[in-house]
């Protein structure tokens, strides 16, 4: 069975799509056979590996999922893509559906021969989201350091909580993760500060600094491991990597 | 009858906010009464002008808007706050609810008074923010000079197309504004001409630069023009005042 991560949290624009790809590629550069499953109707991660969206979501469908499965520029990684389609967004989205079981079932049955599987979220605490999270191992929360960024995890943490002692017993935190971390600015000292004093251990040592050359990678369809080897964003995700596979062993 | 703009886009953190609070503390300073609507269950624009989201939202009770409306630190800006309330969000969120027809009827009753209305959204194309463009008069998109900026902007001009043929007809665009612009960065520069090329006209002459003091002012619960008066990102905010009140008259 993969080990499943949920790369979550409400607030947008914290870098949740480029620690799903960065972090699956650095997995599967270090052997691990990994997929990215995207659950977000912006499809980013699908257009980040160089993939078009589908017209019709692969988790909607009857077909199991090893039909929809497309392999990437990564040896080792592929991708079960999105879809941008409102009708297939509703249908997931809605709360009591079926679909969400399918999910699950889906995800069980469809991925027995991968290491990992990485779930990337839309910015919500909708049903999205909480399907991922009921059907996840681990859930990685990205976060910037600036001011909003502590409002909604607090949320965020209550909601899992919520999950992990209901649909989901065997879901734990695999960490807080700093992104667009700038050493120069007072406020990203401020805010780490806060976090470490609140959140403690489950901050992951690893910061992912802010680095042009992550923000480019995605235009080329692949990771910033290949787009900028030698760059700090390499380096930091590859830490971020070895981190992950520490804790997971 | 206000001018209600709606601040729009279904990617996250791109300054809609962080636009919607310092746009509207500029409207305030050139003497017209301005009224926040916070329809972001993040609560972001409740917090940043110094307040605390409500325990229900104002929207789906049964008062009307003036008993929540709150005064903020800016002098003619006052704040109708959000609520995080789980409950509150998806009954607002379900599409054909009753719910829709209360927001743009309390709208339209309770804010006369207003030069301005200005409605904060969350990072999605869902029923929260078509209900916000269902009643609003212009809709403003903030964008970053970054790769996934396109992708999400084509769908979301789809869907105002559909909005403004079907339930808005009086929709318009206000524009699309260019947000944490580093002129240094080549990528900045391609982001930019590809959207001018795309877009033309609608694009706002002015960019808002990346600028620390804009991140920092809602830790103190007041816009960017009050906490660094000199900074870049506070003329920047000036002058797309400027623009917004030329274009409206
Ligand atoms: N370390 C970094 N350095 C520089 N830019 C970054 C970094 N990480 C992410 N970015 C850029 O910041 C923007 C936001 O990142 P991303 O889209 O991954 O966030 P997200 O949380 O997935 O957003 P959404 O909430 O819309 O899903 C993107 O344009 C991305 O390229
Ligand atoms: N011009 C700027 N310079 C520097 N930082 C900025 C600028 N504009 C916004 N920010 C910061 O970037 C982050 C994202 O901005 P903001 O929260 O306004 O985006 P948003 O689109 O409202 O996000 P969401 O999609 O979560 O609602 C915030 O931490 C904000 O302080
Ligand atoms: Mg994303
Ligand atoms: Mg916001």
């Amino acid at each position: 069975m993969p080990k499943t991560l949920c790369i979550a949290n409400q607030k947008g624009g914290v870098g949740k799509t480029t620690t799903t790809l960065n972090l699956a590629a650095g997995l599967a550069k270090a052997g691990k056979v990994t997929l990215v499953v995207d659950m977000d109707p912006q499809c980013n991660a699908t257009t980040g590996l160089g993939r078009r969206p589908l017209e019709q979501h692969p988790l909607v469908g009857e077909e199991s999922l090893r039909h929809s499965l497309l392999t990437t520029n990564q040896e080792g990684l592929m991708l079960l893509p999105g879809s941008r389609r409102f009708r297939d967004v509703e249908l997931l989205a809605h709360a009591d559906s079926d679909y969400a079981n399918r999910l699950i079932e889906h995800l069980n049955h469809d991925t027995a021969k991968f290491d990992f599987v990485l779930i990337d979220c839309p910015p919500s605490l909708g049903s999205l989201t909480q399907k991922a999270l009921a059907c996840s191992d681990e859930v990685l929360m990205p976060i910037q350091c600036e001011y909003f960024a502590m409002e909604g995890l607090k949320q965020m943490i209550e909601l899992i909580r919520e999950i992990m002692v209901g649909q989901n017993q065997k879901l734990s935190f695999a960490g807080i993760l700093l992104t667009m971390y700038d050493p120069t600015l007072e406020l990203t000292k401020e805010v780490e500060d806060d976090v470490r004093d609140f959140f403690g251990e489950i901050v992951f040592e690893t910061v992912i600094p802010r680095d042009v050359a992550v923000a480019e990678s995605p235009s080329f369809g692949i990771s910033v491991l290949d787009h900028a080897p030698r760059s700090r964003g390499t380096r930091a995700y590859i830490e971020l990597c070895m981190e992950v596979l520490t804790n997971v062993s």
